[in-house]
């Protein structure tokens, strides 16, 4: 299973809708200082619940909202991020221990295949948005049996914001109300864990040397 | 319950030792202050790179630190894979053939998972699959383009 | 007392304007929470790079925390040199233009005092006067080696 | 003025006597990763007294001693470091508030020039130490008046360790014993503080960013 697409909406320095797509295997994402990178990371953390504000840079919540939306002084502003997985051919989560996740993917590989061609010009994605040709698939959660089509999950946050300053943020898994306990179960399942090093923040890489050596022994315990 | 951090401790070690290998060249290890007592003992990390003689984590150099750190996560990685990761910059303290060594060690990671990385740094941009260029005119919103989408690579 | 610190504020508080201006492409300035109890006061730097609207320090980029750095530090030096000034890897956050930014502006500081630049970045590299190698061989010491010594270029 | 010349001795990952000749103006120092160009740095940092062990990321002071020297199984090692200032022309260091440094110091650059053209092969510069043709000039610190050749200022510290790991430390000007407070009063004449920015070490540039506001203003407290 792989991260397919991240949708951020009035997120940091994204001001409206931005599509960005994502396909299995090694990207690398790059540009110049201060154009966004850090940030789409953040909209992962957020979105899959991962982080405080202050691991996402931020003082409190409702900084995250885009500062132009803020500034515009409407009485509530909104950000939010989804993030759609792909789950291959399993049919629900428990065939990830399969031997064999690549072969199985291939099938669908194809036909996400067609979806990143329209993409490949160079065209801002969030122009391109407009041409995506796979419909978004409601995945029921508790299997179907459809294995000819990709199984998506989507996992969406919505931070809202009034003019006074407090704020509200909710979670929704395929378009469906839950809390952040039920989102973290579903992501232990898929062995995605908040104290998990598998996103590792910028200027956070060598942290793992100078932590003191009980918390790095903690790791170990975390896993096992 | 011991049973079991023995078992993710030794898997994890053995990982270790070879990845360590590979992206420093030398040789190293995890260690229990208190093997006998793992709980009331701390994790440590003894490193040789390139041969050198054991020094303490802290007077290794900053590419040296970088190494050891990222070969402990790649050794986490293998015996409990997640299905993405995401790096902000791990390469910031490496020379340039440190790079190249990380992308390739990431290259071969990526049999397991999805890797999405954000680097400055040219050999890492070489080795991905594909790029995502992210920029910001001046005074307006982050963009995002998709270059070299090359969906036929993606497919094993 | 208060008006020395008055005097020392304004004056590295006009340097980080310019100089900001200069790395940053942006306007930054000095404040002081409490302008009537400096010394009660904590010292804030307020920085817009790129024309962006401003934000708490917290949440810039690493390349725009490090340029905000800079600019205090040679705001300082400005004030007050030093005779030497030595960088460990200053660069690291910064993307090729940004590093040639900042080469440009320690060229143009080196008329009032000595650097030494350690950095693996090309950009910073090639401003230089010179470069002195250093390297490692497996299990030996460090070996020093005179590389491009420009005697002539030295000399005013 | 300007530094001219690092020796470094037995300290951390260099070995036997090695002379790292410096010019004024803009110098790089480049090279792979773990050869030994923070440890340089770190060299100034405990000649001058400028920095704790820690500072020098050293757990104790007897860390600095390079290993194959403590593992030889000597009862004492000693590690040294001597830092070589060139005061320009200035006969003693009230001149350092002359309009025109650059100026003074053109005639001696001159005199330095030729001692660098014997180095500025690729033999490596412990091996070319032989051919220094400067004579190492005892200042004597109170005026001479010799304005026709550099005017020279060192400073050595050696650091001993005893076989059970005691240490002593000992700093020199001039090849003259004088204690920690001694040094730093001469440095701060020159401009050289320990709490001062001219020294930035790696992974530390955005301190300046994180820190507590109030300690910021304390570093403008420290300059006026
Ligand atoms: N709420 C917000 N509204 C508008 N802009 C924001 C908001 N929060 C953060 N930003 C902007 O996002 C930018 C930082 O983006 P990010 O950290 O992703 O950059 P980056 O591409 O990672 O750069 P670098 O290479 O320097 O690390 C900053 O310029 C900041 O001003
Ligand atoms: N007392 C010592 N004896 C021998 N070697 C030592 C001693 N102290 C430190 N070292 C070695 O010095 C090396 C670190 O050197 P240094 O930090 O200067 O590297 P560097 O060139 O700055 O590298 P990087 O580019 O990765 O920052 C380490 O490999 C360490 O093992
Ligand atoms: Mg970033
Ligand atoms: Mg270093």
């Amino acid at each position: 299973m792989y991260i397919k697409r991240v949708e951020l909406t009035h997120f940091k320095s994204f001001g409206g809708t931005t599509q960005v797509p994502l396909l299995p295997g090694f990207t690398v994402v790059s540009g110049p200082n201060g154009s966004g990178k850090s940030n789409i990371l953040d909209a992962l953390l957020f979105a899959l619940g991962l982080s405080s504000s202050k691991g996402m840079r931020a003082e409190r919540l409702p900084d995250l909202v885009n500062q132009n939306q803020t500034s515009r002084g409407r009485s509530t502003v909104e950000a939010s991020v989804t993030v759609t997985f792909d789950l291959g051919e399993a049919i629900d989560s428990q065939d990830q221990d399969s031997p064999d996740p690549k072969g199985q993917e291939s099938a669908e590989a194809e036909a996400v295949t067609h979806a990143c061609e329209v993409s490949s010009s160079a065209l801002p994605i969030s122009e391109a948005q407009d041409d995506e040709p796979l419909p978004r698939m409601e995945s029921s959660g508790n299997g179907t049996g459809r294995r000819q089509a990709p199984h998506e999950w989507t996992v969406t946050r919505k931070l809202r914001v009034t003019q006074q300053g407090t704020y509200t943020s909710n979670y929704f898994i395929n378009d469906q109300s839950c809390t952040l306990t039920e989102l973290h179960e579903q992501l232990h399942k898929l062995r995605i864990y908040p104290e998990g090093y598998n996103v590792v923040l910028q200027g956070d890489v060598t942290s793992i040397i100078s932590m003191n050596p009980r918390e790095r022994r903690e790791i170990i315990d975390e896993l096992a | 319950r011991q049973r079991a951090f023995k078992e993710a401790f030794d898997a994890v070690n053995e990982n270790f030792q070879t990845i360590f290998a590979e992206l420093s060249d030398g040789d190293g290890y995890l260690q229990l202050d208190l093997p006998h007592d793992p709980f009331g003992s701390g994790l440590n990390l003894v490193a040789h790179p390139k041969g050198k003689p054991v020094r303490r984590l802290a007077s290794m150099s900053g590419g040296e630190k970088s190494l050891t750190a990222l070969s402990f996560i790649f050794a986490l990685q293998r015996y409990r894979p997640s299905p993405f990761y995401a790096f902000d910059e791990v390469d910031m303290f490496l020379d340039g053939a440190n790079v190249e060594r990380l992308a390739r060690m990431i290259k071969h990671q990526t049999q397991q998972a999805q890797f999405i990385v954000v680097s400055l740094r040219r050999p890492m941009i070489e080795a991905a699959e594909r790029t995502i260029g992210v920029t910001q005119a001046r005074g307006a919103y982050t963009q995002v383009l998709g270059l070299n989408l090359q969906p036929q690579s993606a497919s094993v």
